[in-house]
């Protein structure tokens, strides 16, 4: 735009562009992509930086000297035991392997969510926009309550549920993996953007420490707003290139040890079984308005989040599905068939039935899983679930990928209290 | 097409309006002031100066029972493109209706103008 050659504008510019086209932290002094606000690819996204001045500080970095000075890693534990005479680090961190988490994903990892007070007239108050900024700064995503990488609890308004992620997992095992996550994430993401967004994951294979990284990209290789929606699918061939080119640059970057889950597409065809008699929360006042008129509506005006399957056309939603199938088996082929050097891999179905199974056995109903507003994303008791069952998996089929429970959890609970936060 | 997400904006904010009429059994003005005092302090401005520049266009349709799908094809944040379904989402009994009211609603207010959208 003209107006970004303004000075002055040039640089707001120069940050939003960072923001949202490189997708890295808008307040990060010494570029080591971790940073210091919450909000603007910050510390909602990846651990909070605790030195902005030095590159070399940063989470999941080397321990250097025990850390007896510096806390390198962020992980709040650093100094000496003045009783012993030796780093804290060495005395509580040195029995187990440092592990991180990070993410590769789209909407559903970055976890996108609308809260409904905003369109549920009985429901709108002062309070209901309390956080707007703070939304709106995190692209209406909150990777800080995810399956993945959420790290706190929150009793706003705007959302409901518990947080259960697979880093908060890693932490109750070993706290001295505080901090050490990011999620690479973003609305619209599909195996080819990817391709762009992958280099904003921040690791260092040699002066940081190894990486679990879980690559799910559940559905937009599937779904787009195009009417002729099918000949804007990824194709079996792209998808294996594209999965090809990522796991190739992951071996470039990822530290000896690491490991990396690939998951498949999710199966949408639900998502229309489940919603399309129910009313929608905009039409709880007034007019009664289905999730069917809402998902023709955003067709007709080729803005749907996906056409394939939020559609009354049942031909079209068993096609997209033998799409996602066909692209699932694409990157299931893809990981069983690259030979890494740096990480070892697995491929998972995106386990979807599994999850549903679990919250039909806490006696609930499959659709509460579903995001109300969009119709389609998971909500925040649904990434609660996707954790439990990711979790799951992993202990039972990699548990060798698990870091052993920390014998000294307590001390460090005891010694550093909440490690610095979040 | 036929506005995009600024057609589905504008009447996904009008609907807002028009429920909160209900729900407070309130005229049309005072909902579109109850939602900007709902906002955060540094939106009100902007929510007030957009309130003051289309209020009177919003209102007038409401009075008339006008639905939001009207007054957004009135206000042009909506249209209908030759070659393109017709994308509404209020069920419209009567389509002629529909035109009629698109139509009178110009007549009524002949200062707006393409520009308006911007």
């Amino acid at each position: 735009s003209k107006i970004c050659q303004i000075p002055g504008i040039k640089e707001i510019c120069k940050i939003l562009e960072n923001i949202f086209n490189n997708h890295m932290p808008a307040v990060d002094i010494d570029e080591d992509r971790f940073g210091i606000e919450a909000t603007l690819r910050g510390s909602s996204w990846r651990g909070k930086d605790c030195n902005d001045f030095s590159s070399a500080i940063h989470p999941g970095a080397h321990v250097v000297d025990g850390d007896g000075i510096t806390d390198h890693n962020c992980n709040g534990i650093y100094g000496m035991n003045s009783a012993s005479g030796k780093p804290w680090e060495d005395e509580f961190c040195n029995e187990t392997q440092r592990m991180g988490i990070a993410v590769l994903g789209d909407s559903i990892s970055a976890h996108f969510h609308l809260p409904e007070q905003w369109l549920d007239a009985k429901q709108l108050s002062v309070a209901a926009f309390e956080h707007l900024t703070f939304i709106l700064e995190n692209e209406l995503d909150w990777p800080q309550l995810s399956a993945s990488t959420g790290h706190i609890n929150v009793s706003w308004p705007n959302i409901e549920g518990p947080t259960r992620s697979l880093y908060a997992r890693l932490f109750d095992l070993d706290h001295c993996n505080h901090r050490d996550y990011q999620n690479i994430a973003v609305n619209g993401a599909r195996s080819g953007s990817m391709l762009d967004i992958m280099k904003s994951l921040s690791r260092n294979q040699k002066n940081d420490v190894p990486l679990l990284v879980i690559y799910s990209l559940v559905g937009n290789d599937v779904c787009n707003g195009h009417p002729d929606t099918l000949d804007h699918m990824t194709t079996v061939e792209e998808m294996e290139k594209n999965v090809l080119t990522t796991l190739t640059y992951l071996d470039t970057v990822l530290p000896k040890g690491s490991h990396v889950l690939t998951t498949g597409l999710a199966n949408g065809s639900f998502l229309y079984e489940l919603l399309h008699d129910r009313i929608h929360p905009f039409g709880r006042v007034g007019t009664p308005i289905s999730y069917t008129q809402i998902y023709d509506y955003l067709s007709c005006l080729q803005i749907s989040p996906c056409n394939g399957w939020m559609t009354s056309n049942a031909t079209l939603r068993v096609l997209t599905t033998q799409r996602a199938m066909d692209l699932s088996a694409a990157i299931r082929n893809v990981s069983y068939s690259y030979k890494s050097t740096q990480y070892d891999i697995e491929y998972l179905d995106f386990p979807f039935d599994d999850v549903i199974q679990e919250w039909i056995a806490q006696g609930g109903e499959p659709w509460q899983l579903i995001e109300s507003v969009d119709g389609f994303h998971i909500n925040q008791y649904g990434h609660a679930i996707v954790s439990d069952v990711l979790w799951k998996w992993l202990q039972k089929n990699k548990p060798q990928w698990l870091p052993l429970i920390n014998p000294h959890n307590a001390d460090i609970e005891r010694v550093f209290k909440d490690q610095g936060g979040y | 097409v036929n506005g995009g997400v600024d057609c589905a904006t504008c009447s996904i904010l009008l609907g807002i309006v028009d429920h909160l009429t209900i729900v407070y059994n309130e005229s049309a003005a005072q909902s579109l002031e109850r939602l900007c005092s709902f906002l955060p302090d540094e939106y009100q401005l902007y929510c007030k100066a957009a309130v003051d520049f289309l209020g009177p266009y919003i209102i007038d349709g409401f009075i008339k029972g006008d639905n939001p799908d009207v007054i957004c094809h009135a206000l042009k944040f909506c249209t209908d493109e030759p070659d393109q379904p017709k994308c509404r989402i209020y069920p419209s009994k009567s389509p002629i209706l529909f035109a009629q009211r698109v139509l009178n609603f110009r007549q009524r207010h002949p200062l707006i103008s393409l520009n308006l959208k911007d």
